[in-house]
């Protein structure tokens, strides 16, 4: 029984490792371990252990509500995209009017970045690209005159789907989160039940600044749910775990390439099997 | 903090002689959380922890530091040495043009570095001129371009239907024609997994025998940092790092992790976004806004 206790040791330390390399975080990665050397006990030799540390980690990624949700038929329904710098907003709005595109809707992109060098440039050739209508003012304009505008046009053409690109800004820019707030009041005023999501967009390679980055959005103009781009790398986006248990915001897409049609629904069993691959 | 959490641990230690090796493991066993949570790499901390481990048992407790602050004191000295000890610079090429190569992973800063670079050098004097050599990303050459613009810097461009490494030498022939002294490589981001693209960038750094080749890393960068670091320094080789959106509050592991797999320096940090926000590297600040 004593060589058995240790061989369990030995396994347990591993999947803490996997757990920690996978940016699960170091304190919630021990209680993790912690919980199955329990569960393991009291289950006797019966289930793999392995099993029984991917169900945990089911529970807590499972619950929550993976759809994008739907304005009235007749409106366009307004999705946002908001995150700090470099984390693949733009692109994932793209893929996400592609991917409504060849379902046969209309789509709309609005050019809400107006900060960055070239970023209204960039979702233009998107928007030839995927076949999306997109509005733009002048680099250097009101981000909020552009959502404005484009939910007008929304409205007047019969869009079904309105997707709303933002410039990066740091969490702790307080005034770029003003902005943003600002942008949000401005579609829900135009449009009751607007925006309908909010999705924050999530590097899969961040660390532990994602629940920093995911605690401030949230707290600051409210997040429905989580892109989470760059997971066809050999990071394993851990840290969505940490985001669903601490804020209960759920995973909704998955980015799993630079080309329009890399984008996923997110898939809990398939992400929870790829942390122990 | 670290230092109050140690106190804490290490309380009943006022007045002792030495720190035992039973005070030590108490004290690591914050550190190792704090680096891990600062997302320092695991295999990293472990390295790092046994080494601090053998420096600190034994130690005389200092009269002028409680035994917590002598511990922190020990792994920040530890960590700063780590870290490079002192200021790492560009090295530029004798004979004109210096030709640096930026290269990482997608959206980790290189375009809006390559400007900020390019501004800093032509503060200092030097004629910098900047490639455009991502031919993937929609819009990228005109991202370098109207940040040459505003800086009134040079862009060499020749669309996105030529291949990367012929934009690269026509570039330096370019730079030759303009007597610029200083040719800056921006090139696509890229997984360090994709073969294609990486033999794609062997091929950039062999048409131009760049004097310095920068990885380009975002301090948010999770555990994937030594992933990333030991593959690009693998497969082209790097010469040093550059550490982007510290003006964030990531605490910016990723530096120890990519110096300890590396061993190449931090050059320089990114702190904004703005054309201005570039700075050099001071390891010690670096090792107190890892350790927290
Ligand atoms: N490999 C991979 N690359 C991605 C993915 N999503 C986006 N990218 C790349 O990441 C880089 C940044 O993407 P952007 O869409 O410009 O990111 P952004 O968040 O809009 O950036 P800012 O507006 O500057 O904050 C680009 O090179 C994209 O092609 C993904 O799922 N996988
Ligand atoms: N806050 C902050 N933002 C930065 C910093 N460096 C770059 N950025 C921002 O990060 C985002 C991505 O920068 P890019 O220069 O486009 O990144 P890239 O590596 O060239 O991206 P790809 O070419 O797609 O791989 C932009 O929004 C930049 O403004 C920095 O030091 N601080
Ligand atoms: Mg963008
Ligand atoms: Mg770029």
């Amino acid at each position: 029984v004593g060589g058995r206790a240790r061989l369990d040791q030995d396994t347990l330390d591993q999947i803490e490792e996997i757990l920690i390399e996978a940016d699960i975080g170091a304190v919630r990665a021990s209680q993790l371990v912690e919980k199955l050397r329990d569960e393991v006990k009291r289950s006797g030799n019966g289930t793999r252990v392995n099993d029984i540390i991917k169900n945990d980690l089911l529970e807590i990624l499972g619950q929550g509500n993976a759809e994008i949700t739907r304005a009235e038929p007749g409106t366009p329904t307004v999705i946002m995209f908001v995150g700090v710098n470099g984390t693949g907003k733009t692109t994932t709005v793209a893929k996400l009017a592609f991917h409504y595109r060849t379902r046969g809707h209309k789509v709309m992109m609005a050019a809400a970045d107006t900060f960055r060098a070239a970023a209204i440039q960039q979702l233009e050739a998107w928007g030839k690209k995927v076949g999306a209508m997109v509005v733009s003012h002048e680099e250097g304009g009101d981000p909020a005159a552009v959502a404005y505008d484009a939910v007008q046009a929304a409205k007047a053409r019969g869009v079904d789907y309105l997707l709303v690109d933002t410039a990066g800004r740091l969490h702790t820019r307080v005034n770029l989160m003003e902005e943003l707030k600002k942008i949000k009041r401005v579609i829900a005023r135009d449009l009751p039940g607007a925006p309908h999501e909010v999705l924050l967009v999530i590097d899969a390679t961040t660390g532990q600044n994602a629940i920093s980055q995911a605690k401030v959005f949230s707290q600051e103009i409210g997040v429905t749910g989580i892109a989470l781009t760059k997971l066809d790398g050999t990071a394993k986006g851990g840290i969505v775990v940490a985001i669903k248990d601490e804020l209960g915001i759920p995973v909704k897409l998955v980015g799993i390439g630079e080309g329009p049609e890399d984008l996923k629904p997110f898939d809990p069993v398939m992400f929870v099997n790829a942390l122990f691959e | 903090s670290l230092t109050a959490k140690l106190q804490e641990a290490l309380r009943r230690l006022r007045g002792k002689g030495k720190l035992s090796e039973k005070d030590v493991d108490e004290a690591l066993r914050e550190v190792r959380l704090a680096l891990l949570e600062a997302d320092v790499n695991f295999k990293v901390v472990k390295d790092f922890i046994s080494e601090i481990k053998q420096k600190a048992i034994g130690q005389e407790v200092l009269t002028s530091l409680t035994p917590a602050q002598q511990v922190v004191k020990i792994v920040l000295e530890g960590l700063t040495a780590l870290m490079g000890g002192k200021e790492a610079r560009i090295a530029f090429a004798s004979t004109p043009p210096t030709v640096i190569m930026l290269v990482g992973l997608q959206g980790s800063g290189k375009t809006t570095t390559a400007a900020k670079l390019a501004r800093m050098l032509k503060g200092q004097g030097r004629r910098p001129m900047m490639v455009a050599c991502d031919t993937q990303r929609p819009a990228a050459i005109t991202q370098l371009e109207v940040l040459g613009q505003r800086l009134d810097i040079p862009v060499f461009s020749m669309g996105d239907k030529v291949a990367p490494d012929k934009i690269a030498k026509a570039g330096l022939s370019r730079a030759a024609d303009i007597a610029a002294d200083v040719v800056i490589v921006d090139t696509a981001g890229r997984l360090h997994i994709d073969q294609e693209l990486m033999d794609q960038l062997r091929d950039i750094r062999q048409s131009v025998t760049p004097h310095e080749v920068l990885l380009v890393v975002d301090a948010m960068t999770g555990q994937d940092a030594v992933n990333v670091a030991k593959a690009f320094n693998e497969t082209i080789g790097i010469d040093g790092v550059i550490l982007t959106k510290l003006d964030g509050d990531a605490r910016g592991g990723a530096a120890l992790s990519c110096r300890a797999v590396t061993g190449k320096p931090i050059k320089f940090v990114g702190v904004g976004e703005k054309l201005d926000a570039l700075e050099p590297f001071y390891p010690d600040r670096m090792a107190s806004r890892i350790l927290g």
